[in-house]
Order: structure tokens, then C-alpha cells, then sequence
């Protein structure tokens, strides 16, 4: 609607939609074995959702943002004085495991599940 | 040196950016990049990039390993098979929660017998020095596949076979033959029996063994001490060999089943399946999506 759109509240609106984008959050990723040629000795998946996290960790630090204690006093340091100090860093905070079906080096054949490759969750830190 | 896990373009991009942390040395800048590709190694627990044969097969009984552990995640896919085998499943829920790998091995074709050889029993010796030296075995078991033969069998149980798992315990000394000609006969290996189970050779599926002792021995002995197993199988009722067609039941020997093909073979052939745990904290558990 393009009266809303130029309205105040629109232009507000998007405004914070575009702080939220920018938030520290899990974004997509998907991992493709045919792409790093790793197809040829592993058999399933053929790729797999590995996500990353990206984003501002900004103040006030939400819940969902599983900041730590240590990352709520690095924003305050942060605050007095930013030459001093960054912000916290938006990382994994949980990761996952994913079960893969491969040809070792020897070309014998395993079922593994490997831990920590795939993000289930993102947070300050 | 590379181990080629790494593609050529990535690679390339990798060590533009290691560039800016080294002196303008190539050397430094590969040697940082080949650093890189030991730790994706280390991660597989490998040692160089696989190399499979171009038609290589995968045991049916790992996709469907695969495809039961995913559970309630698997999503079917062109490498996968998408039918079930009769007789197979994952392992029971205390083993799939204590392990997180599970491999496969074939025997050694070439030791399938040795002198004096009874011609119902046949040898399966299973490299399994290969396996990581960091994996500690939580269970074993030995597969074998039969398939449903129909003879004229009228009265009688003629139809049901027994089939008995040995471990090769000790193998006789090389000059054995010698040594047994006394009596005419060559001294046989000493074996203890592990299992023995009645099957119905008019049905087909796969026999799951539990030899989780003798493997777990293997991995800790040198590959030459490990004599492997032997099975036998004899007619229930008069304790002869089968014969006939009803030999053919078991799927044992290659040379006893010209009727499969060699791709097929592989699908069908005894296996010995692996449980074992690396000490990372994941299992092969089924996997469920939790309910909303």
C-alpha cells in the first residue's frame, strides 16, 4: 500500500524490520557435498543444513539472544567506553549432529554420526 | 602434500587468504592450507581423501542402517534403496544409545578354507585392523542371508538346517599336515562354539550372530592372531551336510551361487557389522522429531 508505505509508521515499521534482520539469529546454509566434490566417497546425504549465525548483539540484550553473564558485562564495558572494548559476539550456542554413510579410506563402508555440524541455536557471547 | 579434500578452486581462495598472515612464502601459505585439510581429515577420522571404484556398491545393510537411524528425519534419495531387508533392523535401543558407528567388513575370499576342511563349513576371516584405534567396540554381529529353497522334502523335518558359529581359537601349525598324518587325517583348528540356531530353509532372511566377544578380542590382537570364524551347517534331522539344492541355502560361498551376479553378491554375502564408539557425544540412536 503505497500511502502506508510513505506514511511514518511504514517507513518505522521497516525501519525495524531491518534492525531485526540484523540482530544476531541463525540464518541458512545448506551444505552441498556435489559442491566441495565430496560425493564420490560419501553416499548419504547429499548435503546437509549446517546454518551459521550472524548479527548485531545489540542493547537491550533480549532473552532469546541466551546471552552469557560474561557478554551482559562486556556490553556495559562496551557502553563506557567501545575504544576499550567490542560488543559480544553472535556464535553458536547449540550445535548437532549429523549421521553420515561413507566410504573410508580403505573403501570400507561407515555409518557415522558426527556431532557439532549443524546449529540449532545462536546467542551472544 | 594435499590430500585433495579440499577442491582446486577452494583451495586456491584458501590460500589467498592464508597469504595474509604469512610472509610472502608459497610454501608457508600451503603449508597452513594442508594444516587445514588434516583437522577436515581428523574430523572423518582419515587418514588421505577415499577413493572408491567408480561402481563401488554399498551393502544394502548399511543404506538401511542409514535410512533407520535418520527415523522419522530420513527423506528418500536416489543413492538410498527404499525397500526394507527381511531380518534387519538397527541394533537393539541399549546398543544404538552407547555407539555412534557402525562399519561393515567382508571376509577374505582367499581364506575361506583351509586343509582338511570339512565341505560344509566355511572360514570368515574379517580384517577389521583398519578400524580406528581410538573406536572402542560396543557390539558385533555376524550376518548371514538365506534364501528360501524349495525341494521335495515329504515327510520329516528335512527342511530345517542347523547352522553353528565357531571361534577359531587356534589355528594348527603350519607343518600340520605332517604332523596329523599319523592318523591320516590333518589336525583341524581348536574352536569354541559361539551360537547355533534351527532355521527353515523354506523361508529367506538374514541370521544376526552376536560374536561381540571375538571382535572385541580381534581389535585388540595383531591381524595374524585373528583367525576368524567358522559355519557350519548341517541337516537337522540326520546331521549330514545339505545337500542339493538345500546347500545352496545359506548364502556362504561365491563360488556356490554362479546365479548372482557380482554386483548382487555383494548385497548378499556374509557381513560382519561393527558397533562402535569414538568417545564424541553422539549416538546412533533412532532419530525422532519431538512432538509440537
Amino acid at each position: 500500500n503505497r500511502d502506508s508505505s510513505n506514511s511514518s509508521s511504514g517507513r518505522k515499521n521497516r525501519r525495524k524490520k531491518r534492525k531485526r534482520r540484523n540482530v544476531c539469529q541463525r540464518h541458512d546454509l545448506y551444505v552441498d557435498f556435489a559442491e566441495v566434490d565430496w560425493t564420490t566417497w560419501i553416499v548419504a546425504p547429499p548435503g546437509y543444513d549446517a546454518y551459521y549465525c550472524q548479527g548485531q548483539c545489540p542493547f537491550p540484550m533480549s532473552d532469546h539472544l541466551n546471552a552469557t553473564n560474561h557478554a551482559i558485562v562486556q556490553t556495559l564495558v562496551n557502553a563506557a567506553n567501545s575504544a576499550l572494548t567490542p560488543k559480544p559476539c553472535c556464535v553458536p550456542t547449540e550445535l548437532g549432529g549429523v549421521p553420515m554413510l561413507y566410504l573410508d579410506d580403505k573403501s570400507k563402508v561407515v555409518l557415522k554420526n558426527y556431532p557439532e555440524m549443524t546449529v540449532q541455536a545462536c546467542g551472544c557471547r | 602434500v594435499s590430500s585433495g579434500l579440499v577442491p582446486k578452486v577452494g583451495r586456491n581462495n584458501l590460500i589467498r587468504q592464508a597469504a595474509k598472515y604469512t610472509s610472502d612464502t608459497r610454501e608457508e601459505e600451503d603449508a597452513i592450507v594442508n594444516e587445514y585439510e588434516k583437522s577436515l581429515l581428523n574430523m572423518f577420522g582419515l587418514k588421505r581423501r577415499p577413493t572408491p571404484e567408480k561402481d563401488f556398491q554399498v551393502p544394502r545393510i548399511m543404506q538401511h542402517l542409514y535410512k533407520a537411524h535418520m527415523g522419522d528425519y530420513y527423506e528418500p534419495e536416489p543413492k538410498i534403496v527404499t525397500s526394507w531387508e527381511t531380518g534387519f533392523d538397527l541394533p537393539h535401543e541399549d546398543i544404538a544409545s552407547r555407539v555412534n558407528t557402525a562399519r561393515s567388513y567382508h571376509h577374505e575370499d582367499n581364506e575361506e578354507h583351509y586343509p582338511g576342511m570339512p565341505s560344509n563349513h566355511i572360514r570368515l576371516r574379517f580384517d577389521i585392523s583398519t578400524m580406528p584405534s581410538e573406536e572402542v567396540i560396543g557390539a558385533a554381529e555376524l550376518l548371514l542371508h538365506r534364501e528360501a529353497v524349495w525341494h521335495h522334502v515329504t515327510s520329516g523335518q528335512g527342511h530345517m538346517h542347523r547352522l553353528n558359529i565357531y571361534e577359531i581359537v587356534k589355528m594348527p601349525p603350519d607343518d600340520g599336515g605332517r604332523a596329523g598324518s599319523r592318523f591320516g587325517s590333518r589336525p583341524q583348528p581348536i574352536t569354541r562354539l559361539l551360537d547355533t540356531r534351527l532355521i527353515d530353509t523354506r523361508n529367506t532372511t538374514w541370521e544376526r550372530f552376536d560374536v561381540s566377544p571375538a571382535t572385541l578380542l580381534w581389535s585388540r590382537v595383531a591381524h595374524k592372531e585373528n583367525h576368524g570364524l567358522v559355519v557350519e551347517v548341517v541337516q537337522e534331522d540326520e546331521q549330514i551336510p545339505p545337500q542339493g539344492d538345500a546347500e545352496r541355502h545359506v548364502r556362504l560361498k561365491r563360488d556356490m551361487h554362479h546365479d548372482v551376479s557380482d554386483r548382487e553378491w555383494v548385497h548378499l554375502r556374509p557381513m560382519l557389522l561393527t558397533y562402535s564408539h569414538d568417545g564424541k557425544d553422539t549416538s546412533l540412536r533412532r532419530r525422532k522429531r519431538s512432538s509440537r
